[in-house]
């Protein structure tokens, strides 16, 4: 019995919330995998994000790329951006989180798959996000389809709309409020 | 090719044992 390659090898990261360190101190990559077995014995192993406290983020990025701006992969990119209410959490969050993550190890963004670099679940106390970070915000064929599929992935009804967010906008934004580059 | 799963495929795998 051989174990079934994935095209990527990822990396999953945990940040929690320590005010006491530096940002980037609170950041830890769990493991990687490259393997469909290797990603469930890791799933089946970690406290899904709805049992996370506030704070806390889990990440998965293919291999190389770290789950900041700053990373040369991410930096002239972008996120789709799911936001959820804080009643959302027990009900969807998880599901939501985990159709996320087979999208991304499985490819199902076919040849636009290639810009993904990966995605991030915050958990928050004023409502949890989930994010999937492409490479290039300029790419509006990919980053449409990628939005679409994505949108479709989660079941989202057509009407309810989701945004594409610079990361440059996000970094440089004066309020809290981050202007979407395009929207599906 | 390209290795794509799509997600049918991929949940099959969740409760398998790893034997490799």
């Amino acid at each position: 019995y051989m174990k079934h390659p994935l095209q990527n090898r990822w990396g999953l990261w945990f940040y929690k919330n320590d005010k006491s360190k530096m940002w980037q101190d609170n950041l830890r990559l769990i493991t990687k995998f490259d393997t469909v077995e290797d990603f469930w014995a890791l799933y089946n192993n970690i406290q899904p994000p709805s049992k996370l406290s506030s704070g806390c983020d889990y990440s998965m990025f293919k291999d190389g790329i770290e789950p900041m701006w700053e990373d040369r992969s991410n930096k002239c990119g972008g996120r789709w951006l799911i936001t959820l209410a804080k009643q959302h959490r027990r009900t969807e969050l998880d599901h939501f989180w985990l159709e996320t993550l087979l999208c991304l190890i499985g490819e199902g963004f076919g040849s636009f798959s290639r810009d993904i670099c990966g995605s991030v679940i915050n958990i928050r106390a004023k409502g949890d996000k989930i994010a999937i970070w492409t490479s290039n915000a300029e790419n509006c064929e990919t980053v449409t389809y990628i939005g679409k599929k994505y949108k479709e992935s989660l079941g989202l009804p057509q009407k309810l709309v989701i945004g594409y967010q610079a990361h440059a906008d996000t970094a440089t934004k004066s309020n809290s409020i981050t202007k979407n580059k395009f929207v599906v | 090719g390209k290795r794509q799963y799509d997600r049918d495929f991929l949940l099959g795998f969740q409760f398998m044992p790893a034997c490799v």
